[in-house]
C-alpha cells in the first residue's frame, strides 16, 4: 500500500517541482518504487526527468477526463525504480472541461486507486495555484510537503494554504497530514532567511534537512535528469538523499 | 491616454510582483501618474505597497464581478502619483463565477476604460498561470512585459506563453505588443544565467536594463514598500529607474 504525497504551495518558484522530482529520484536511488505525477500544465516535472510531455501519447490531463488508463500513461525513466506520468499545456483546460462534473475533484484519487499497489510512494508536483488541479492533489493524498522559500513574500501564502488543507481535510480527504514545511533555497548568510525561517518553526512542523541553495540543483533539468544522476556529489543531491531518508524514517514513526 | 502595461509570465516565482511594484514606483517617482492593479489573489502587489487586500472594502474582485466601481476600489499609496487596485484570496473564485458570461475576457479592459485619462500608465501584476485573470490582463493591455529568471525551467515556459499572447492578439486585442522580456534575478558569475541570457536574447526582444539579484528587493515588501522607498541607493532601486527611464525614453520612440 504507497503513501501519496502532495507536493504543493499556491507561491511561485519556491522549489515544488524541483523537490517533487528529486524527493522521488531520492526514494527510488532508496530502492522504493515511485510514481512521479505531474499536475502543472508547464510540465516541468515531466521534463526534469526526461520525459517531456508532448513526447508521449497520453499522461495526467487524458487520466484525469477517463480518456486514458493509468497504465497506458505511466513511463518508465532512467532510475529503474522511478515511473512518471507526464503533464502538457492540455492539463491547463481540465478545470474548465470539468466544472460540470460532480466528481471533479476525486478524480485523480480514483485514478490512483488502481496503481497504489504497485508503488511505495506516489509523488504530485503541484501548480502553483490553489486550483482543481492542486485540489485533485490534495484529495487524493495521504500527506502534504510544502517547500517554502525563506522570503516575506512566501511567508504571506502559507496561512492562506493551511486554510485550504484545512477547508479539504473537512471536506473530502478527513486523514490528510501535513507532513511539514521544507525550507528551499536556503542561504545561511542571510537574514531575512533566518527570520523568516525562525518565524516558520514557531508556527508549522518543519523537516530537519534544509535544502541549500544549489547551482547544480537548477543546472540538472536542463539535462533531463534528477539531481543524484546529474551530480550526486553536490550539496543539492546530498540534502534530497537525506530528506527521503528523514521521510523514510519518519513513515516507519508515523 | 494612458499605457496599460501587462506584467504576465506563467512561471511562477520570477519577479513578476517584484517588477509591477517597483517599475510602477519607478515611474511615480518620475513624475508619471500610475494605477498599480494587482490581478493576483495571492495580493503580493497590494501587500507590497503596504495596502493588504484584506484592509479594504473593495477591489479588483468586486470590480471584476461589477459590484463596485474603480474609482471606489482604487487606493493611495505612501507615493503620491502610485494608486493601487488591490486584491485578495476571493479573486481566486472569480473565474468560476464569471465561467457563463460571455463577456468574461473582457471586464478589465472595461473597467478601466473610465480611468484611462487619470493615469499615464497602469500596470499590471499577473498571477502565475495562463488563467481567465492572465487573459484580462492581456485583453486589457497595450503591451506585456515578461519577467524571467534566467533558469531552464523559466526558458520552457516562454514559448508557450507567446502562443498565448499571439492568440489573445488574434482574437481579441489586436494591437497588444510585446514590449519585451526583462531579465531578473540575474548573477553574472553564474554561468547558466548567461547561457540562457544569450538564448533568449536571439529569439526575443530583451531589455537592456538586467535587473541583478539585491537582497533589498527581497526585503522591501515585509515593510510595505516599494525598494524606491526603503532603499533608494540600493542596486535593486536603481535596476527599477533605469528601467522606467528605458520604458519612458522608448515610449516616446514608439
Ligand atoms: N535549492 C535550489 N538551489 C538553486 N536553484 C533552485 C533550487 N531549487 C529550485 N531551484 C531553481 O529555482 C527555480 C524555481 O524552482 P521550481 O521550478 O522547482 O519551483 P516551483 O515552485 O516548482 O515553481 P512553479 O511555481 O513555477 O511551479 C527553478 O529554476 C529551479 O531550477
Ligand atoms: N532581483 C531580485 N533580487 C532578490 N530577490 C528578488 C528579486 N526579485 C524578486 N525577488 C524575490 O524573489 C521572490 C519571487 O519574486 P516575486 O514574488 O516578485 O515573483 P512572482 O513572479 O511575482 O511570483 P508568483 O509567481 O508567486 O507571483 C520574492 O520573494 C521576491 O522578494
Ligand atoms: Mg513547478
Ligand atoms: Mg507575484
Amino acid at each position: 500500500m504507497s503513501t501519496v504525497i502532495a507536493i504543493a504551495n499556491q507561491k511561485g518558484g519556491v522549489g515544488k517541482t524541483t523537490s517533487a522530482v528529486n524527493l522521488s529520484a531520492s526514494l527510488a536511488v532508496a530502492e522504493q518504487r515511485v510514481l512521479l505525477v505531474d499536475m502543472d500544465p508547464q510540465g516541468n516535472a515531466s521534463t526534469s526527468v526526461g520525459r517531456p510531455g508532448r513526447a508521449s501519447p497520453c499522461g495526467t490531463y487524458q487520466v484525469l477526463l477517463r480518456e486514458a488508463m493509468m497504465r497506458d500513461a505511466v513511463l518508465t525513466t532512467e532510475l529503474p525504480q522511478l515511473h512518471v506520468m507526464t503533464a502538457t499545456t492540455d492539463l491547463a483546460g481540465a478545470e474548465l472541461e470539468l466544472v460540470s462534473e460532480d466528481d471533479r475533484a476525486v478524480r485523480l484519487r480514483e485514478a490512483l486507486e488502481g496503481t497504489r499497489d504497485s508503488y511505495d510512494y506516489i509523488v504530485i508536483d503541484c501548480p502553483p495555484s490553489l486550483n482543481l488541479l492542486t485540489l485533485n492533489a490534495l484529495v487524493a493524498a495521504d500527506s502534504v510537503i510544502v517547500p517554502m522559500q525563506c522570503e516575506y513574500l512566501a511567508l504571506q501564502g502559507l496561512a492562506q494554504l493551511m486554510d485550504t488543507i484545512e477547508r479539504v481535510r473537512g471536506a473530502l480527504n478527513p486523514t490528510l497530514a501535513i507532513r511539514g514545511v521544507l525550507l528551499t533555497m536556503f542561504d545561511p548568510r542571510n537574514n531575512l532567511a533566518n527570520e523568516v525561517a525562525d518565524e516558520v518553526r514557531k508556527h508549522f512542523l518543519v523537516y530537519d534537512t534544509v535544502i541549500p541553495r544549489n547551482i547544480r540543483l537548477a543546472e540538472a533539468p536542463s539535462h533531463g535528469k534528477p539531481v543524484v544522476l546529474y551530480d550526486a556529489a553536490s550539496k543539492g543531491a546530498n540534502s534530497y538523499l537525506s530528506l527521503a531518508r528523514e521521510i523514510l524514517e519518519g513513515s516507519e514513526g508515523a
